[in-house]
């Protein structure tokens, strides 16, 4: 996660989720960025702390099998710039999202939620917590 | 061709490809005439 | 660019070492490609999960389905929904011995390389760029022949022993003798199987209570070796002096974790020419680093004994350093010496305690002695202990068609790893569909390649790997040149920024 371009990769691979939904004629702008945070959230909670082990043979007996991708960054080492900016970044687009939806009631609580879905199991003492 | 290996549907199986080329049209076509209507 | 400016002191030669940055965007598209190959796997996976496509990998039985699972599924996912894709460039069968040129079995697949089929057709004189043949040792005429043919009826081919016992034969012995005094130490052990030499020997020198540090590419063998003897490995970055000066620095000043009690060994092992990298070990600062930090230092030469130096001997012999600095030369016959197998050289009390406690000697039937042979003969060639200056030729041949290849494939606008003298010349790809396309239009050109993708490299820094032989012409050379040139173009892989000044 910390290789080269991989973070410009992910910004602009959600910025063309982004633009993909506000082409779908009947998505009104608070839809959008909702649809856009609501399935990024997923995608992130899926690959990062749904899916344990490699999806190749690693030459370590299987010591990584049971760890999710987000144990297994930077070798589980904490507050690496990596983690660092994939918690940031859910933020920031929580963030968005909230002002563009104009802080309606309804998409706020489903935008925290969708939110907190990513962010508690990033939480250092949540590290191999099932 | 270059196309087809940056995108990586040059492995792809035919009605894989098929599959792939109809999201990319669509989806492109879409942002086009959202672009359009926008401005 | 990382162009190491040599400081006078330690090394007696230029050291031109380069690792172009992947270009900003090469490495985006190169992570789209692998997220559409990773959609369409998860797509794939859900249409054999529910039978909608017939699955053709291997997969539990319904009755099994309780028991732990056999095949690990996700394990395999990259294997079944992207190696498969473009495998057919991988593992071809070959007809012939691996020189300069060599035959190959024409396959087809009609399941998309689920499964192959033989057309009988056999593809003749395809250019070899991908074996490891560096002297040009690999053929089945010449000089190695007859002798071999000779030991082979006197000796007979498999040894049915371990060399503790009666499978120590006078051949061994004379090698053994030869490979002390080629490589310049007091002595040296042979074994059958160069992977096995790393693995089994190096439990025998560290076990718990020592420290290993080990560079991040380090061959499979060292990793296993390390893994197997108990001790603690700490990892340096590739060939990165200052990251092993830091953790040799903490290992003398901290010691071990908790006890705080002094590492009783310190083993750094590095390789000589790292095959994946085409870099060169920088061996003169790795020794000053050991003598000024006490450690012992173990190096892996199989890639670079008989490719480097002049006189073949080795990136010892290329630094113009003294043997008697590395405590544990190792090396093997297989890339350079047409053979198979590998060696340990050092002290005599260290090989003395070798013979007695590894677990190769213990437990692996020897060497065949027909394989000795081709290693006697060809290792007195490149001495020139036949009366006859071809080996050095070849040494020297080699590294001109080393330089050569480097230099025409840079001025051409690939981005090529490595060092300069290194003959294992990797050139990037990138892209995961390109590695197969490469290895397609090179076959269609009549040229054999070896290409590398991920795991086996980062994900963004896949590659085509030549190896260079001395074996090959300079038409040889030419022809594949020509041939990369026009695939580079089709494929659009001239992704270098940096110009040649001429």
């Amino acid at each position: 996660m910390n290789s080269r371009g991989i973070w410009l990769a992910y910004g602009i691979s959600v910025g063309v989720l982004h633009i993909i939904l506000l082409s779908i004629p009947c998505f009104s702008i608070p839809v959008v960025w909702t649809l856009t945070n609501v399935i990024h959230n997923l995608v992130m909670y899926w690959l990062l702390h749904m899916v344990k082990g490699t999806p190749f043979e690693t030459p370590d007996q299987g010591k990584d099998r049971l760890l999710t991708h987000w144990e297994q960054i930077d070798y589980g080492t904490q507050c690496t710039s990596s983690r660092k900016f994939l918690s940031i970044s859910p933020i920031v687009l929580y963030f968005l999202t909230s002002f563009y939806t104009k802080y309606d009631p309804a998409h706020f609580l489903i935008n925290t939620v969708s939110l907190l879905s990513v962010l508690l199991p990033k939480l250092p003492l949540f590290h191999g917590v099932r | 061709y270059q196309y087809l290996l940056i995108t990586c549907s040059y492995v792809l199986e035919p009605w894989e490809q098929s599959m792939f080329h109809t999201i990319t049209v669509t989806v492109v076509a879409m942002v086009l005439y959202t672009a359009y209507v926008f401005i | 660019i990382h162009r190491i400016a040599h400081n006078g002191g330690l090394y007696k030669r230029p050291f031109n070492e380069a690792f172009e940055e992947t270009p900003m965007l090469v490495a985006v598209l190169t992570y789209v490609g692998y997220g559409v190959l990773t959609l369409f796997g998860y797509l794939r996976d859900f249409m054999r999960h529910w039978k909608i496509e017939k699955c053709h990998h291997a997969t539990e039985r319904e009755e099994q389905k309780d028991f732990v699972p056999l095949y690990q599924d996700f394990e395999n996912f990259y294997t079944r929904n992207l190696y498969m894709r473009i495998r057919d460039s991988w593992n071809r069968p070959i007809c012939s011995v691996p020189g300069a040129k060599v035959d190959m079995l024409e396959r087809v697949s009609h399941d998309y390389n689920w499964t192959f089929m033989y057309t009988g057709r056999v593809i003749k004189d395809v250019i070899n760029m991908g074996s490891y043949n560096y002297l040009g040792f690999a053929q089945n005429t010449g000089i190695c022949k007859e002798a071999e043919a000779k030991v082979l009826s006197q000796y007979g081919a498999g040894v049915c022993s371990t060399r503790q016992e009666i499978g120590n034969l006078d051949k061994h012995e004379e090698l053994e003798e030869l490979v002390a005094r080629f490589l310049g130490v007091e002595a040296a052990m042979a074994y059958g199987m160069g992977f096995a030499t790393n693995s089994m020997n190096i439990p025998a020198l560290v076990g718990k209570g020592c420290l290993i540090l080990s560079d991040e590419l380090n061959h499979a063998s060292l990793v296993l070796g390390a893994r197997l003897s108990g001790a603690t490995i700490r990892i340096f970055k590739h060939n990165n002096m200052q990251s092993l000066e830091k953790l040799l620095k903490d290992a003398i000043v901290h010691g071990q974790p908790r006890t705080h009690r002094p590492w009783k060994k310190i083993l750094i092992l590095v390789e000589g020419i790292y095959s994946m990298e085409g870099s060169i070990v920088r061996l003169p600062e790795v020794i000053a680093l050991k003598k000024k930090y006490k450690s012992y230092l173990y190096l892996d030469e199989a890639h670079s004994i008989g490719a480097l130096g002049p006189t073949g001997r080795g990136v010892v012999e290329y630094f113009g350093l003294d043997p008697e600095d590395v405590d544990v030369m190792m090396g093997t016959f297989t890339k350079s010496f047409g053979a198979a197998g590998g060696y340990i050289g050092g002290k005599k009390e260290l090989i003395d305690y070798l013979r007695t406690h590894s677990h190769s000697t213990v437990y692996a039937t020897s060497l065949s002695p027909p394989v000795v042979e081709q290693i006697l003969i060809s290792m007195k060639c490149i001495m020139g202990e036949d009366g006859t200056t071809f080996g050095r030729q070849c040494v020297q041949q080699l590294a001109e068609n080393t330089r050569y290849f480097r230099r025409r494939l840079k001025e051409m606008g690939f981005i090529i790893y490595g060092n300069e003298d290194s003959p294992v010349v990797p050139l990037m790809l990138y892209m995961p569909a390109k590695i197969g396309a490469f290895g397609r239009e090179m076959l269609k050109r009549n040229i054999g390649v070896v290409v590398v993708g991920f795991p086996a490299t980062p994900i963004i820094e896949s590659r085509a790997r030549f190896c260079v032989s001395a074996a090959h012409t300079k038409e040889i050379l030419d022809t594949a040149l020509k041939e990369i040139n026009e695939v580079g173009d089709l494929l659009q892989l001239k992704y270098s920024r940096h110009r040649l000044v001429p």
